[in-house]
């Protein structure tokens, strides 16, 4: 079973087209493992993105040097996860 | 396992066994409204099915609804269960669903995506796409949302197999995209198409792979502003709307627009809630309002397929 463990989604927000440019780059760098839940295209829309934890700091990293507005909207995928399967098998109880 | 539909709990997320049992358990329970029909197979062998809502006629004039196609969004099933219950409970009790069954025929397609809804409660909670293996790659599947054949290849699609917004081999390649499109087709009477998914609180109609607005853009629009409207009054959740192209991002080979281009003319997609917190877990608790709100915009646009025959 694939584990999220310290997986983090981030939601950026991009404040101009030249950042948004940068996310579709970061977008296409596979060995990443990326998975863009809201993809980059305009700066009126969020874009939340899911980083393993191997990633994290190369991600983090880059959005910090090209000066572009980040949060982290969940801390760790897994413990979320863990809590749906929780509340899962005790409705099912 | 729940014996009958009543004893469900609709507050929590279930797995494709215990729906598919509950489909049997609906369709038993309302045997002169409700028919399970097996529209086609997955990539992997399981049924794929559709509960038809139906008082009788022949051939009626119909309304598609689909949720689930995107595997991890499990909210959109849990959305889907909770409405055909809905469906079938309240006709003949609620005068404005009860009139839109006695002259239309509503089909349900509660897991659009068998193979994948699976896979997330087995092996990858945060899958999206079919399972279908993709020949000299090493990854797995199709985004279904962008298989259909309407601006197939367009922008918003990727051509990288390990992309999940893949968009096949060419069109249709999923059976679990051509198993709808043949039974559309073949139907030949759809009125209304909605597509379920989550999480941006939008509701959208065509286009997404191109920029031209549609003719029936302002009626669509003008139904879009009230369905949302309507699902705001519940809990005052805020939806924006409009076009795909210019409410989300330009993207081709939707369900919605292939409805569009093949005739039916209320063809939305939404997009349920979320607080942006979650993403797509969504806590079971809020199943329920989720659903109750989504319901009163579906009925919006049943009932505006109802009173506006083409």
């Amino acid at each position: 079973q694939k584990l999220f463990v310290g997986d983090q989604v981030l939601r950026v927000t991009a404040s101009s087209e030249e950042q948004i440019t940068l996310l579709k780059e970061l977008q296409d760098l596979e060995h990443l493992k990326l998975d863009f839940w809201r993809e980059p295209v305009k700066t009126a829309l969020a874009v939340d993105v899911h980083v393993p934890f191997a990633g994290l700091q190369a991600v983090k990293a880059f959005l910090e040097s090209n000066g572009i507005q980040y949060r982290v909207m969940i801390d760790d995928v897994q413990m979320l996860l863990d809590e749906e399967k929780e509340e899962m098998f005790r409705s099912r109880d | 396992r729940d014996r009958n539909t009543n004893n469900f709990d609709y507050a929590s997320y279930h797995t494709l066994d215990e729906i598919y049992s509950w489909m049997d358990s609906l369709e038993a329970e309302y045997p002169d409204l409700v028919t399970k029909i097996q529209i086609g197979s997955s990539f992997e062998g399981r049924p794929i099915n559709v509960l038809k809502f139906s008082t009788g006629g022949s051939n009626r004039p119909a309304i598609w609804l689909d949720t689930g196609i995107h595997a991890r969004e499990w909210i959109t099933p849990a959305t889907g269960i909770w409405s055909a219950k809905k469906i079938a409970s309240d006709y003949g009790r609620d005068p404005s669903l009860t009139a839109i069954l006695n002259t239309m025929d509503i089909f349900f397609e509660i897991v659009t995506n068998p193979d994948g809804y699976y896979f997330t409660h087995t092996s990858n909670r945060m899958w999206r796409k079919t399972r279908s293996i993709n020949p000299g790659s090493s990854c797995v599947g199709v985004d279904p949302n962008r298989n259909w054949g309407a601006g197939f290849g367009g922008p918003g699609t990727s051509t990288n197999p390990c992309s999940e917004t893949y968009l096949g081999s060419f069109e249709h390649s999923e059976s679990e995209v051509k198993s709808i499109v043949d039974f559309i087709l073949g139907h030949g009477n759809f009125k209304a198409m909605i597509t379920i998914h989550s999480y941006s609180q939008m509701l959208m109609y065509p286009y997404g792979y191109t920029s031209t607005e549609t003719p029936n853009q302002q009626e669509l629009h003008t139904l879009a502003k009230s369905a949302v409207d309507a699902l705001a009054t519940l809990h005052g959740t805020k939806y924006s709307y409009g076009s795909m192209i210019t409410t989300i991002y330009p993207a081709s080979g939707t369900t919605a627009d292939w409805g569009y281009l093949n005739g039916i003319k209320y063809s939305f997609t939404f997009e349920l809630r979320d607080t942006g917190r979650y993403g797509f877990l969504l806590p079971a608790e809020q199943i329920i309002p989720t659903a109750q709100e989504t319901w009163l915009a579906l009925m919006k646009i049943m009932e505006h397929a109802r009173d506006n025959p083409y």
